[in-house]
């Protein structure tokens, strides 16, 4: 839990618009803050 | 005069893009119905092998998630701590019923 | 001058949002020919077998994917009633949904990159509505730059 911060991205499956997984996936790859 | 010209053609040109705009949600509305039909009607159908998804990701390991609709996926933003290994999480909750996921890909 | 001004920021407003409107349906055009592909391709593979795929080989819409390196360790926590899981990482991963598996699969006739054959094109037009089909002709040269199609 350490390497985690509190704040997270949530994404609704069946329900939240595509774009959202993008959001998640650029700040994965965009690495640790 | 000429303020008086550019306020009719703006009169005009705004009405032709309110009935565009009625146009696009109109076709925006029948594809959303024909979606509909199309995932309902040939719903056994609407499957994909899992030679498939290999081919679309090929060499990765993959995770396919089946979940109930609405199924909240939550993804803690990383923390850089010195001298710890990098770490990544998913966290799925479903209220609505049973998630099965199917590892694909391990050789 | 005044009234004029106000239509002008009205007409910016309302070309953004068609702008926006065109977007939505461009991919939900996208959608509706991948999932018909998808449809009409299972149910020749289907009669060319003649039965269907053994169940533990196949993945029903919907799904998404979560992709991750081979070299990738995941370990993986399962509620009881498998309502809850909780996969940690030690690398990277990327998530997508089940629309990009398809394109990815060439369901989409490739329009969603504006790269089209003229024999993709022809089938693509076979799956929407006529009404539809500018939309459709135009995506196939690239993503709608105009903001609305007269026609």
């Amino acid at each position: 839990a350490g390497c985690l911060t509190p704040n997270s991205y949530t994404y609704r499956i069946n329900s939240s618009p595509s774009k959202e997984l993008s959001d998640i996936n650029r700040m994965i790859r965009q690495g640790s803050v | 005069h000429r303020a008086s010209n550019r306020l009719m053609e703006l009169k005009n040109e705004l009405e032709d893009l309110e009935q565009k705009e009625c146009m696009l949600d109109q076709q925006k509305f029948w594809v959303e119905q024909s979606i509909r039909n199309t995932t309902e009607d040939c719903s056994d159908l609407t499957y994909v092998n899992h030679e498939d998804i290999c081919n679309c990701f090929s060499g990765h390991n993959l995770l396919a998630v089946r979940a109930p609709s609405g199924t909240q996926l939550d993804v803690p933003i990383p923390k850089a701590v010195q001298n710890s290994p990098a770490k990544y999480q998913i966290h799925l909750k479903s209220v609505n019923g049973p998630i099965d996921v199917v590892l694909l890909n391990k050789l | 001058a005044q009234e004029c001004q106000n239509l002008e920021v009205e007409r910016q407003r309302r070309l953004e949002r068609i702008k926006q409107k065109q977007s939505q349906l461009q991919e939900l055009i996208l959608q509706q020919i991948a999932f018909k592909n998808l449809v009409q391709r299972n149910r020749q593979t289907e009669q060319q077998a003649n039965r269907p795929p053994p169940p533990n080989s196949i993945i029903h819409l919907p799904f998404i994917i979560v992709n991750t390196s081979k070299k990738t360790v995941i370990d993986c926590s399962i509620s009881n009633d498998k309502f809850e899981y909780l996969f940690n990482f030690d690398s990277m991963f990327e998530i997508h949904d089940d629309i990009e598996v398809l394109k990815r699969m060439g369901m989409a006739c490739g329009l969603e990159v504006g790269k089209c054959s003229p024999e993709d094109l022809k089938v693509a037009r076979s799956l929407v509505p006529k009404a539809l089909e500018p939309y459709v002709i135009e995506m196939a040269k690239g993503p709608i730059s105009n903001v609305y199609i007269t026609g």
